[in-house]
């Protein structure tokens, strides 16, 4: 899922 | 967490830097487009309330932190401390033609509707243009001090990195996020120009001098 992750960056 | 991704941030970082030392140093802000600083700070503040809601890592919140204060401590050397040495005739960009397209289309296309990830998809995009007030400054003057080429070099640089970074987690975790990704490519595009002439002319001038 794409967006689960995309908050670890900055 | 990879080299690119990394690197990125340590040029985001020194950009920020840079122009902070700039103006606290030679206590002027001649040639830096208070607009553009605002729509930074702007940037970072709707994308990082994150910092009250999860913890990522302490690197994360660190640069956060640092990114948010450095931002805020520019604006505020920009339109108090230093104000007397700010170019306001020359800082004309309308930034409301910026500001609502914008907050219109991260209502439109997003990931997700609610308020985070609405104000976090409105900070990527704005952060693709907010360049534009300090590009449009310097042609309108026609030249720009060394350093804030400098500033300029590794703030488009830093996407640049994150473009690699993004093919890198695409092949590497099959991580991609379009919206991310889309802006990242129109805000290096938008530095292009000026990576032509901060490689050609950087050298042996003292000015960077855009042909208005």
């Amino acid at each position: 899922e794409t967006d689960s992750k995309h908050k670890d960056e900055l | 967490m990879n080299i690119f991704r990394l690197t990125g941030d340590l040029s985001h970082l020194a950009a920020i830097i840079i122009l902070l030392l700039k103006i606290w140093k030679t206590r002027s802000c001649a040639g830096i487009s208070g607009k553009s600083q605002i729509l930074f700070a702007l940037v970072f503040t709707s994308r990082y309330l994150d910092l009250l809601t999860s913890f990522i890592s302490l690197y994360n919140t660190t640069m956060k932190v640092i990114y948010i204060g450095c931002a805020y401590a520019t604006v505020y050397l920009i339109y108090a401390k230093f104000k007397a040495t700010y170019d306001g005739n020359h800082d004309t960009f309308r930034v409301e033609f910026l500001v609502v397209p914008v907050g219109g289309l991260a209502f439109l296309v997003n990931h997700d509707f609610s308020p985070l990830e609405i104000l976090w998809t409105f900070s990527i995009y704005l952060e693709s243009v907010a360049i534009l007030p300090q590009l449009f400054m310097i042609s309108k003057t026609g030249e720009a001090e060394t350093i804030t080429t400098h500033y300029l070099f590794f703030l488009g640089l830093y996407r640049a990195l994150y473009l690699i970074n993004w093919i890198w987690r695409f092949y590497f975790e099959g991580f991609f996020d379009m919206i991310a990704i889309v802006a990242g490519v129109v805000q290096t595009i938008l530095y292009c120009d000026f990576f032509y002439l901060y490689v050609t002319k950087g050298e042996g001038r003292s000015q960077l001098s855009i042909p208005t």
